[in-house]
């Protein structure tokens, strides 16, 4: 059964999550901590966009079978918006 | 689709290889460049011509970490490659990631699988959410000898370039949908406490414990077995699952292909006439397998490795009505027997079909 996440393991997945939507999903890298806060749901509305795509359930919380598919080795290519 | 729907303006587009990867032999990057580009040659009317030397429409390379793009890669697995819709310059063109490791095989990445999704992109194709697409983001391994382009990816690439000038249209395969009444099996199989069901390349993975069902290629789990599964039974005595397509069987243990499978059929005692078994399944009290071929059943004794005397029977004469066997297999005690659609619940003890319903009814639908 599933373990729950360490602490260590929490704030990898945190910049897993950040990197894999910032890559593939258009989440742009605000870079001023405070807005970080707000940005927040604005992340979780990015991670509703990738569960829904790949037919996860859409709990917009980086959940067990959301970070899985977050690992799968992939094309760079992203899922959303134009590649220039 | 690409937004903006990028599109070349000409069908007889040009490609070079710019460099090779370490990681195979120059005529295997060269073989798997070409499979690729003919995947999607030939379902439309487009045309590729190598070139040598100067600007092709599409450059492909191997690239490492980052190579001026403002994309760089990351190093081995996750980001395998990646390239740009059509237009000039960087247009069209297509990365890879050297420090991957490039095969023509089912270890590391399979160099055909993936050029030929960047090629996807090349021609102007986004990606697609349909797990089963050549152009779905995740890679996912097929043997290049049995690939055939999904009809997702073909739908996609003629909305933009038309059907190909072929007099018969080519057509390819679909992702089976979990809650499609339609949906029928290959074969089915327990497997440690979960449900296996086989559909073409792909398996449905169902556990007890969790509301979703899981959809894979078999590839992904057991890239040396073939699609199509025609049988497959679990001996939990054993802890062993045994597979069969066509006149051979391959065993897994735990979840391991066991070394020197695939085997004949007939080392369980089949005859030469038996060509292929249809579904199979193991009675856990009784130690016996049954195997379904046709309109008829073997049953085999676990114990002493044989087959018992007086068989083959009729399927109709000590089971009933079900017709032909598609798959089956046992849990709690009754046998589920499918045949297309329709699911019969079989009680040993009575003998006799006690309840029969949808094949899709395992999957919380």
């Amino acid at each position: 059964f599933p373990v729950a996440p360490e602490k260590e393991d929490e704030g990898k997945n945190i910049n897993l999550v950040e990197t894999y939507l910032q890559n593939f999903y258009n989440l742009q890298k605000d870079h001023r901590p405070h807005l970080r806060q707000g940005g927040k749901n604005h992340l979780a509305e990015k991670l509703k966009e990738m569960q829904e795509f790949f037919g996860l359930q859409v709990t917009g919380k980086p959940d067990r079978d959301t970070l899985e598919m977050m690992n799968k080795p992939r094309c760079g290519v992203p899922d959303v918006e134009q590649y220039v | 689709f690409t937004p903006g729907n990028p599109k070349w303006k000409k069908n007889n587009l040009t490609y070079r290889i710019v460099n090779y990867t370490t990681k195979m032999r120059q005529t295997d990057v060269d073989e798997a460049i070409q499979k690729a580009l003919k995947v999607w040659s030939s379902v439309t009317p487009l045309t590729f011509q190598k070139t040598e030397d100067k600007i092709a429409d599409i450059m492909i390379s191997f690239a490492y970490r980052d190579h001026n793009d403002n994309s760089p890669f990351d190093g081995p697995n996750g980001l395998l490659a990646h390239a740009f819709q059509p237009g000039e310059g960087l247009g069209g063109d297509v990365h890879l990631d050297e420090e991957e490791t490039w095969t023509k095989d089912g270890r590391g990445y399979n160099l055909f699988i993936v050029v030929a999704h960047e090629l996807g992109h090349s021609l102007g194709l986004s990606h697609s959410n349909d797990p089963g697409a050549l152009m779905y983001p995740n890679y996912a391994y097929t043997d290049p000898k049995e690939f055939l382009l999904p009809q997702d990816d073909i739908d996609g690439i003629q909305a933009i370039y038309g059907q190909s000038d072929d007099a018969v249209q080519p057509t390819g395969p679909t992702t089976p949908q979990v809650c499609d009444p339609n949906l029928t099996f290959d074969a089915i199989t327990t497997l440690r406490g979960e449900m296996i069901f086989f559909k073409g390349r792909y398996m449905l993975r169902k556990h007890p414990e969790r509301s979703e069902t899981e959809l894979n290629f078999i590839s992904l789990f057991w890239p040396n077995l073939p699609s199509g599964i025609q049988a497959a039974y679990e001996n939990i005595e054993r802890d062993e699952v045994l597979l069969f397509k066509e006149d051979k069987y391959w065993v897994i243990r735990g979840y391991d292909i066991v070394r020197g499978y695939p085997k004949p059929i007939y080392r369980l005692g089949f005859p030469k006439t038996v060509k292929r078994v249809n579904a199979a399944y193991n009675d856990e009290t009784t130690g016996k397998t049954y195997f379904f071929v046709a309109d008829r059943y073997w049953r085999y004794d676990e114990n002493k490795k044989s087959m018992d005397h007086g068989y083959p029977r009729k399927i109709i004469h000590d089971f009933g009505k079900i017709g032909r066997v598609d798959a089956a297999f046992q849990k709690d005690g009754y046998v589920y027997f499918f045949h297309k659609t329709t699911q019969f619940q079989f009680d040993p003890r009575a003998k006799r079909i006690v309840s029969h319903m949808k094949s899709i009814s395992w999957f919380n639908c």
